[in-house]
C-alpha cells in the first residue's frame, strides 16, 4: 500500500461534458427546492421539520419530556457537604468563573439548577455606553441585515421567516390574546397625568425631574383611579395565577422587589434616554414598516452550558408585548443550527416586542432541551415548558404590558437591566 | 439557549462584534 501510494503516477483527464451538466442541474434543483416555501390558506409559511436524517431522529425523541425530567433531576437538593465539590467540578468542566458569582460560599446553592441560575456580584459586568450592548454572556453566532423578503439568515444559506419568528396577527381563532385595559394619557386641567402602577403622576413629574416627588392625585378623578398595584411578593403572586394555554390570564407588570418610586425613577430614565417625543408616540409593534433611512438588523447570541444564564436589556427600550410560542425543544448548538432548518421557529420561545429610540425593537429568548424554561422578571404569569402537547407552530399567547406605564405604553427597561433568564429543564 | 435580537436602526448602524466572538453582558455589540 505504501509503495502504491508513493509510486503510482497521477494521470489527469477531462470528465465527459454531460457529467458537468448533470452536476449543474442537481445544484440548481437543490437551490430551487431550498427556496420553495409551503404556505397555508392565509399565505403564512407552514413550518415543518426539515433537514438530514440526524434531525429526524432528534425530532422523534420526546425532547420536552426529557427537558422537564432534566429540570426535575437538577432541582433536587444536594447534600451541603457535596455542594462545593460538585459545583467546582461543574465549573471546571464548563469553564465557569467562580470569582464573579454572587455567593462565594457555594453551599448557598441548594441544587445544580440553583447554581445554574446564579447571579453575578454587582459590578462584575461594566456596561458600555454604546447604543446596543450584549444582553447575555455567550458567543455571537451570526448578525446582519434583513433584506430579502423579511427572511432572517440562521446560518449561511439557511433562512427563516421573520413573521414566523415574531408572529403575525391571526385573530383570536389561532392566537389567545391577553390584553389589559390600555389607559392613554388623561388630560385634567390642561395637565397630562400618567398612571404608573396605580399612582398618577403629572407628565412634568415623570419627564421633567429625575426624582419625582409626591404623586399627583386629582380629586376629580380620585374615585376612578384603580387601587395601587401590590408590590409585596405574596400579594403579587395572588395577582399572577399560573398560566394555562388557552386561558385568559392577568399578566403582571411590576417587579415584586421594587418600590413604586424605584419603578417610576426607571421609567423616567428610559423616557429620557429614548427621547420624550419618541416615547410618547403610539406605534404598532411589527417592524414591518421601517422609517426611511433605516433598516432591520439581527444578531444571534448562543449561551453555552457554562455561561451565566440570566439575560439583560441590550438597550434603553420599552417592551409593549410578549408572545409566547410553545414548541419543540431542540438543541440550539451550532451543530444543530447548521442542519435543522427553522430551528428558532420550531423551538419554544418568548418574543418580546417593543421600541427603542430608532423604532422597532425585539428580543427573543429561545429555549433548548437542557434549558427549556424561560423566565421574564416583570412577567410572573409566564409559564414555559409546561406539560402537554404543544400547539401547532405559529400559535402563540400574547400579553400586553401597557399597564406598566401609560406614558411609555409598556415596560421600560434601561441598558443592562436584568430581564430574566434560562433555567434548567 | 439562544437570544435573537431584531431591531430597526439607521443604515449607518455597525456591529462591533464578529461571528464566533465571545461576548459578555454589557459589552458593546454595535453603535450608530
Amino acid at each position: 500500500l505504501s509503495n502504491a501510494w508513493r509510486n503510482t503516477p497521477t494521470k489527469w483527464y477531462p470528465l465527459p461534458w454531460f457529467i458537468g451538466a448533470l452536476l449543474l442541474v442537481v445544484l440548481q434543483y437543490r437551490r430551487t427546492a431550498a427556496r420553495e416555501v409551503i404556505v397555508d390558506e392565509d399565505g403564512h409559511e407552514v413550518i415543518r421539520l426539515k433537514g438530514p436524517w440526524q434531525v429526524h431522529i432528534l425530532g422523534a425523541l420526546p425532547l420536552r419530556n426529557l427537558s422537564r425530567f432534566w429540570g426535575w433531576i437538577n432541582s433536587l437538593e444536594l447534600p451541603v457537604w457535596f455542594r462545593p465539590y460538585g459545583f467546582r467540578l461543574y465549573a471546571w468542566t464548563f469553564g465557569c468563573n467562580l470569582d464573579e458569582i454572587e455567593h462565594a460560599d457555594l453551599r448557598a446553592y441548594a441544587s445544580l439548577g440553583d447554581f445554574f441560575y446564579r447571579r453575578l456580584r454587582p459590578g462584575a459586568r461594566p456596561v458600555d455606553p454604546a447604543a446596543l450592548v450584549s444582553p447575555a454572556d455567550g458567543t455571537v453566532l451570526h448578525f446582519g441585515t434583513i433584506t430579502d423578503h423579511r427572511r432572517v439568515e440562521q446560518v449561511k444559506g439557511i433562512t427563516y421567516s421573520l413573521d414566523a419568528l415574531l408572529g403575525v396577527d391571526r385573530g383570536t381563532d389561532k392566537a389567545v390574546v391577553i390584553d389589559f385595559p390600555a389607559r392613554d394619557l388623561e388630560v385634567v386641567d390642561d395637565e397630562e397625568f400618567a398612571n404608573v402602577n396605580g399612582i398618577d403622576y403629572t407628565l412634568s413629574q415623570l419627564i421633567g425631574s429625575s426624582t419625582p416627588s409626591t404623586p399627583a392625585t386629582p380629586d376629580s378623578n380620585a374615585t376612578e383611579r384603580p387601587p395601587e398595584f401590590p408590590t409585596d411578593p405574596e400579594a403579587y403572586a395572588r395577582h399572577a395565577p399560573p398560566q394555562k394555554y388557552g386561558e385568559r390570564i392577568d399578566a403582571s407588570v411590576v417587579e415584586p422587589d421594587k418600590s413604586v418610586q424605584e419603578t417610576v425613577a426607571e421609567h423616567v430614565s428610559v423616557a429620557k434616554e429614548m427621547g420624550v417625543q419618541s416615547s410618547l408616540r403610539r406605534l404598532s409593534v411589527s417592524g414591518r414598516h421601517v422609517k426611511p433611512g433605516n433598516a432591520l438588523f439581527f444578531t444571534v447570541i448562543y449561551l453555552a452550558p457554562g455561561d451565566y444564564h440570566r439575560f439583560h436589556s441590550p438597550t434603553a427600550w420599552v417592551v409593549e408585548k410578549r408572545r409566547h410560542f410553545q414548541g419543540e425543544l431542540f438543541s440550539v448548538s451550532p451543530y444543530v443550527a447548521k442542519r435543522l432548518e427553522n430551528l428558532f421557529v420550531l423551538n419554544e420561545r418568548v418574543a418580546l416586542l417593543g421600541r427603542w429610540r430608532y423604532g422597532f425593537f425585539s428580543m427573543v429568548p429561545v429555549g433548548a432541551t437542557n434549558v427549556g424554561s424561560i423566565k421574564i422578571a416583570f412577567d410572573q404569569a409566564l409559564r414555559t415548558n409546561v406539560r402537554g402537547r404543544p400547539p401547532p407552530p405559529g400559535t402563540y399567547t400574547e400579553a400586553v404590558y401597557s399597564r406598566a406605564s401609560s406614558v411609555l405604553n409598556g415596560q421600560p427597561l434601561s441598558p443592562a437591566q436584568e430581564m430574566g433568564g434560562f433555567c434548567l429543564g | 439557549s439562544t437570544i435573537v435580537l431584531i431591531f430597526e436602526a439607521p443604515k449607518t448602524f455597525e456591529f462591533s462584534a464578529h461571528a464566533g466572538q465571545k461576548v459578555r453582558v454589557g459589552q458593546k455589540l454595535g453603535d450608530v
